[in-house]
C-alpha cells in the first residue's frame, strides 16, 4: 500500500467511500409491537428479538454495498456477518439514541428506559450500551462517522474462519482509509478523533458479547419466540 | 456452511453490490 497523500475526496471535499456507506444505509424499521398482547417481559423480548430479526435481513443488503465487500469470497462474508451482526445492531441503537438522556432507542416506536429495560430483563445491557452512547455523545458522533464505523467492526471482525486474511485486510484498510479521509476534511482541529473513533470498538465488542450472550440463555429458556436468521445467526456465535 | 442456509441465501440474492 502507498503511503496516503491527499485525501480521495471529490470537488466538495465529500470521501466516495463515505458517500457510498451513507447511500447504503438501510431504511428506518419499526418495532411494531403487538397491541394484543398484555405488556410483560416476553412481550418486550419478542418485540426486540423480532426487530432485530428484521433488521438483520436488511443489514445483509447493507453489507453487500459496503464498497469491496461482495469482492471477498462468499465464505469471508458470512464469516465477517457471524461475529459482527450484533456489534452493528448494537452501534446503530447507540447512534439512534444520541439525542435521548438515559433512554435507548431501537425504534423510534420502541425506546426503552431503565425502568422498562429492568422490566424486560435487560438492565444490565442497557447500561452497558448506555456507556457507549455517552461515549459517542462527548465526542458528538456525526452520520458520516457513523456508518463508516459500522463498516469497520463489519470489516473488523476477527472471525477465526477467514479464509482469504489479505483481502479482509485490504476492506479493512479501505475503510480505515476513508475514516482518515474524512477526520482530516472535517476534524482538522482534532488529529486524534480518528483513533478515538476506533478506540470506542473494544467498548462495542464487550457489549455485543454481553448481548448474545444474554439472547442465548433467552434462547435456552424457550419462552421468548425468534425467527430463523435471528436463531441462525445466535448459534453462529455460540 | 449447512448449519447458515438462511445467511447463505440472503448474501447470494441481496441485489446491487457495490466494488471500487
Amino acid at each position: 500500500q502507498p503511503h496516503r497523500k491527499q485525501p480521495s475526496c471529490s470537488a466538495q471535499g465529500e470521501n466516495k467511500v463515505v458517500t457510498l456507506l451513507l447511500g447504503a444505509e438501510p431504511e428506518k424499521v419499526c418495532a411494531m409491537p403487538d397491541p394484543a398482547l398484555p405488556d410483560s417481559d416476553i412481550k418486550a423480548l419478542t418485540t426486540l428479538c423480532d426487530l432485530a430479526d428484521r433488521e438483520l435481513v436488511l443489514n445483509i443488503s447493507w453489507a453487500k454495498n459496503i464498497p469491496g465487500f461482495s469482492s471477498l469470497c462468499l465464505s469471508d462474508q458470512m464469516s465477517l456477518l457471524q461475529s459482527a451482526w450484533m456489534e452493528i445492531l448494537i452501534l446503530r441503537v447507540a447512534f439512534c439514541s444520541l439525542p435521548c438522556e438515559d433512554r435507548l432507542v431501537f425504534a423510534d416506536d420502541y425506546i426503552m428506559d431503565a425502568e422498562q429495560a429492568k422490566s424486560a430483563g435487560l438492565l444490565e445491557l442497557h447500561k452497558a450500551i448506555l456507556q457507549l452512547v455517552r461515549r459517542y455523545r462527548s465526542m458528538r458522533l456525526e452520520r458520516e462517522e457513523f456508518v463508516t464505523l459500522k463498516a469497520i467492526a463489519l470489516a473488523n471482525s476477527d472471525s477465526m474462519h477467514i479464509e482469504d486474511v489479505e483481502a479482509v485486510q485490504g476492506l479493512q484498510d479501505s475503510l480505515h482509509e476513508a475514516l482518515l479521509d474524512y477526520e482530516c476534511v472535517h476534524h482538522r482541529e482534532d488529529p486524534r478523533r480518528t483513533g478515538k473513533l476506533i478506540m470506542t470498538l473494544p467498548l462495542l465488542r464487550q457489549t455485543s458479547a454481553k448481548a448474545v450472550r444474554h439472547f442465548c440463555s433467552i434462547k435456552q429458556d424457550g419462552r421468548v419466540p425468534m425467527h430463523k436468521l435471528f436463531l441462525e445467526l445466535l448459534e453462529a456465535n455460540v | 456452511k449447512e448449519k447458515h442456509k438462511i445467511l447463505h441465501r440472503l448474501l447470494q440474492n441481496s441485489s446491487s453490490p457495490v466494488d471500487l
